[in-house]
C-alpha cells in the first residue's frame, strides 16, 4: 500500500491511498485503503492521514479518522494522537501497520508498530527525511 | 505556510536482515522520486491535490510497491486495486474498490470525487466510469511482476498446508504481517 498527505501554500490538506490489497485474497475482499475514515482522512481543522497495514483492524478502529479526532477534540498533537492509536489502540488487539500524518502547519509524524515502514517526508522547513526501519 | 508532503510505501516485516543494500537503495530512490514529484508542485504554488496524485502515481508505477504495477496477486492470479482520496478543506472524498483495468486507481478516485455524485465506486462500474472520464485503461496483466507471482505461489502453498483461505488467515490471532505485506 502506498499513500501521501500534502499541505499546500494555501494550507489545504489532501490525503490519498492506493493499494493492490492482500496476497491471495478471495471473495472480493476489500481492506481499509478505499474506506474513508479507515485508510484515508483529511480535515484542515485537524490533520490528514493515510494508513497501511492489516486492513480488517484499520476498518474496525476507524484509524485515520480516529487520529484526527484526537487532534480535533482532545487537543493532542499529531505525534501524540498517532502514537496513541498505533501503539495503544491497535497493537494490543493485534492490529499491525502504520500511518503518515500531516497537519495544516506542515508538521508531520509517521508512527508504525511493525519492524519497518517505507516512508519519507519533505517540507519547506525541515527538508527531506527518508526511513525504512525502526530507530531511523 | 510550511508546505510539504509525507509519503509511505507500505509497512511490515522489513528488517536489515532481510534487505540487501541494493534493494534498500532502490526503495530510497523510489521514495525520493515520489517526494520530488509531489514537492515540485507544492513549491511552484500548486495544489496539495495535484501533489498527492503526482507522488502516488510515481509509486503506482514503481514495481517495488504494492500498488499499481507491482500489486500483489489475488487467489485467482489476478489483481484487484483500491484507492481513495480526501480534500481536507472541502471534506470531499472519492474512492474506488476492486478495479482491475484502470492504470492509475488514485486518479480514478479523484475523478469519482470531482466528477460524480458518489463517494465510492467498485469493480466493473468503476471501470465503466473511468472509461467515460477518459482515463487510461490497461489489461489486468499490466500489473504483473515476477516477485509478486512468487509471493503468491508461496502463499498458496501455505494455504494448502493450513487448509484455510487468505481471508481466514487475516482474521486469525496468529496472522503474520509478512503474509499480507510481502
Amino acid at each position: 500500500t502506498v499513500g501521501a498527505v500534502a499541505v499546500d501554500q494555501r494550507g489545504n490538506i489532501v490525503a490519498g491511498t492506493s493499494t493492490g490489497g492482500m496476497t491471495a485474497k478471495r471473495y472480493n475482499r476489500i481492506g481499509d485503503a478505499p474506506i474513508i475514515g479507515a485508510g484515508t482522512w483529511a480535515d484542515n481543522a485537524s490533520c490528514g492521514v493515510s494508513a497501511t497495514g492489516h486492513g480488517e483492524y484499520f476498518i474496525r478502529y476507524n484509524v485515520s479518522a480516529q487520529v484526527c479526532s484526537r487532534v480535533k477534540y482532545l487537543g493532542e498533537s499529531i505525534e501524540e494522537a498517532g502514537a496513541h492509536v498505533i501503539h495503544n489502540v491497535l497493537l494490543p488487539v493485534g492490529g499491525t501497520g502504520g500511518v503518515i500524518i500531516m497537519d495544516a502547519q506542515g508538521n508531520f509524524s509517521m508512527p508504525f508498530n511493525t519492524e519497518g515502514m517505507y516512508r519519507g517526508a519533505r517540507t519547506q522547513r525541515e527538508g527531506t527525511v527518508i526511513g525504512i526501519y525502526q530507530q531511523e | 505556510v510550511n508546505f510539504g508532503l509525507v509519503i509511505h510505501g507500505g509497512a511490515g516485516t522489513i528488517t536489515r536482515e532481510n534487505m540487501t543494500p541494493e534493494r534498500e537503495e532502490a526503495f530510497k530512490a523510489a521514495l525520493n522520486a515520489a517526494l520530488d514529484a509531489g514537492y515540485a508542485i507544492l513549491e511552484a504554488g500548486g495544489e496539495s491535490m495535484d501533489a498527492v496524485i503526482a507522488a502516488i502515481q510515481v509509486m503506482e508505477e514503481e514495481p517495488l510497491f504494492n500498488a499499481g504495477r507491482g500489486s500483489v496477486y489475488t487467489f485467482d492470479g489476478g489483481h484487484e486495486l483500491d484507492a481513495s482520496i480526501m480534500h481536507g478543506g472541502l471534506l470531499d472524498a472519492g474512492a474506488v474498490a476492486g478495479v482491475r483495468t484502470v492504470k492509475s486507481p488514485i486518479q480514478l478516485a479523484r475523478e469519482v470525487m470531482e466528477n460524480s455524485r458518489h463517494v465510492m465506486l467498485s469493480a466493473e462500474g468503476a471501470a465503466e466510469f473511468a472509461e467515460e472520464r477518459g482515463l487510461e485503461l490497461v489489461e489486468n496483466s499490466y500489473f504483473n511482476t515476477e516477485h509478486r507471482y512468487e509471493q503468491l505461489q508461496r502463499a498458496l502453498e501455505l494455504l494448502r498446508e493450513e487448509d484455510r483461505t487468505g481471508d481466514q488467515i487475516a482474521q486469525s490471532g496468529t496472522w503474520d504481517p509478512a503474509f499480507n505485506m510481502g
